[in-house]
This record gives structure tokens, sequence and C-alpha cells, in this order.
């Protein structure tokens, strides 16, 4: 049996809004750690890996570990009937066929329960080691959208560059050329206002803009986003979930022939 | 010219 109940339900959403757009059907996997998700794109570039601790959870019961596959079209209609300050309860019994969303008004005047059909899933989960990254780079996740935004107007790839100047994105397209540089700075009112470059060594690396504009999706989620470079791994884009754990994109890069 | 890399060639099955 598994209930896993969610005071902040928004969060439910979002993640799901950050997610459905990258990938079609993923399985959720439940165990006593929390509540996650591995999922690769259909092209096999890009990788999600999404922690909710069962800390986070007002209540987490899960008593054996349970893989959970869904259409994540499917389950985001089912959480947008749910209201924003709602607390969402998910719900599913050992063997079941089918996931409960229960939907209760902040002043439990109102609940709602939806039952959704899982479906079988044969996908691949990847081992992820630890890896020291040449460069790490955080800055507000409203800034990185925004620069992500602006270049695909231009170019269809994001060279990514970092030195000890900064950050560079840069980006050429039939129209011309654009370079974005951030530097760092830690002198602001708010810390989640700040850039910060941890540099190693400079690296420099190439994107398709098509995914990380997807990664964005997941903006909601968190005031900064951290992005981690190294010439022989694939970028991570990491929002971290406030007190519960984050969502991590995973791009391969573009090489030269 | 680029070519798009894949996620498999770099983190394997488990």
């Amino acid at each position: 049996m598994l209930e896993l109940r969610l005071v902040q339900g928004s969060l439910l959403k979002k993640v799901l809004e950050a997610i459905r757009e990258l990938v079609t059907d993923a399985n959720f996997d439940c165990s006593a750690t929390g509540f996650s998700l591995q999922a690769m794109d259909s092209s096999h570039v890009a990788l999600v890996a999404l922690l909710l601790r069962s800390e986070g959870f007002e209540h987490y019961r899960c008593d054996r570990n349970l893989s959970m596959g869904m259409n994540l079209n499917n389950v985001s209609k089912m959480l947008r009937c749910a209201g924003n300050n709602d607390i969402i309860t998910v719900k599913a019994d050992d063997g079941s066929d089918t996931v409960t969303f229960m939907f209760e008004s902040p002043n439990q005047d109102k609940i709602a329960d939806f039952e959704m059909k899982l479906m079988d899933i044969d996908s691949e989960h990847l081992g992820i080691p630890d890896a020291e990254y040449q460069a790490i780079v955080r800055m507000p996740s409203s800034e990185f959208a925004r620069i992500c935004k602006d270049l695909s107007s231009i170019g269809d790839t994001v060279i990514i560059s970092v030195t000890k100047e900064g950050v560079k994105f840069s980006t050429a397209g039939d129209i011309g050329t654009a370079n974005i540089v951030c530097r760092q700075n830690k002198t602001v009112d708010k810390p989640e206002e700040a850039t910060i470059i941890e540099m190693q060594e400079p690296v420099s690396l190439t994107f398709a803009l098509r995914y990380m504009n997807s990664f964005t999706k997941a903006t909601p989620l968190s005031e900064t986003v951290t992005i981690s470079l190294s010439s022989d791994l694939p970028v991570v884009v990491e929002y971290k979930i406030a007190e519960m754990g984050y969502i991590r994109f995973y791009l391969a890069p573009k090489i030269e022939e | 010219t680029c070519i798009q890399r894949r996620i498999l060639g770099y983190f394997s099955r488990t």
C-alpha cells in the first residue's frame, strides 16, 4: 500500500509541468527514500531525474517498493483539476492497476478523488555516477530561462563557455549571432539573485537549445538553477525543490564530427 | 557540422 500526502500540492503540479514536454510515459518509483522518476526523452539525448524525499511529505507510507507507469500528459490532466492551494494525496494498493489522486481544499470543504489507469512501461534505468565537474554555474533560474528563450530566436544550438571572466552563452543562425556573458556577481541584495561560478578549468560545450528550453519549464520550482559542465559528460541542469529534493536534467552535448 | 551525442554513450544501463 502506498499513501503520500503533500500539503503543498502545487509542487506536484509544477513537477509535472516541468517534465511532460520532455517525456511522454514514465515509471514513478516509490521506496522508503522517496518518490522518484528517471526517464529519457524519445531521442535518448536527454534524461530527467526527479527525487521527492519521503521526509518532505506530511505523511509517507510505502510498504514495499512500487513502480507505477504513467502517461505524463494524463497525470497532468488529473493534477490540473487540483487547486493551487490544495493538499494532494497519491494512493495505490499493491498489485492495483490504478492510482488515485485525492485533492483536499485547504479548509477541507471540498474533497475530490481522481482515479487513473496505470500502464506497463519498459524503461531502462541508467547508472549516473558521481562526477567532478570542470565548472559549476549557479544563477537565477528566470535569467537562464530568458537567455535560452532569447538565443533560440537566433539559432538552434548554444555554446556554453566558462572562463574566469564569466559564463558565455553564444549562438549563431541565418540572421546573425548572439553572445550573452554573465559575470560572477555575489554582491546582490538576495542570495537567489547571485551568479556564482566555481571553475576548476575553462570548459566550452555545445547543446541543442530545444532541450535547454524544455528544461526551463522547471523554472517555477526554484529561484536558482545550477549548471554543471565537464567536457566528457552530459551537462546537468538542476532545479532544487525546496526541502524535498531536486529535478535534474542531463543533456548530451553536440560534438564536432 | 556537429553531431548530437546520446545519453547512453555516457551512462550505462543498470
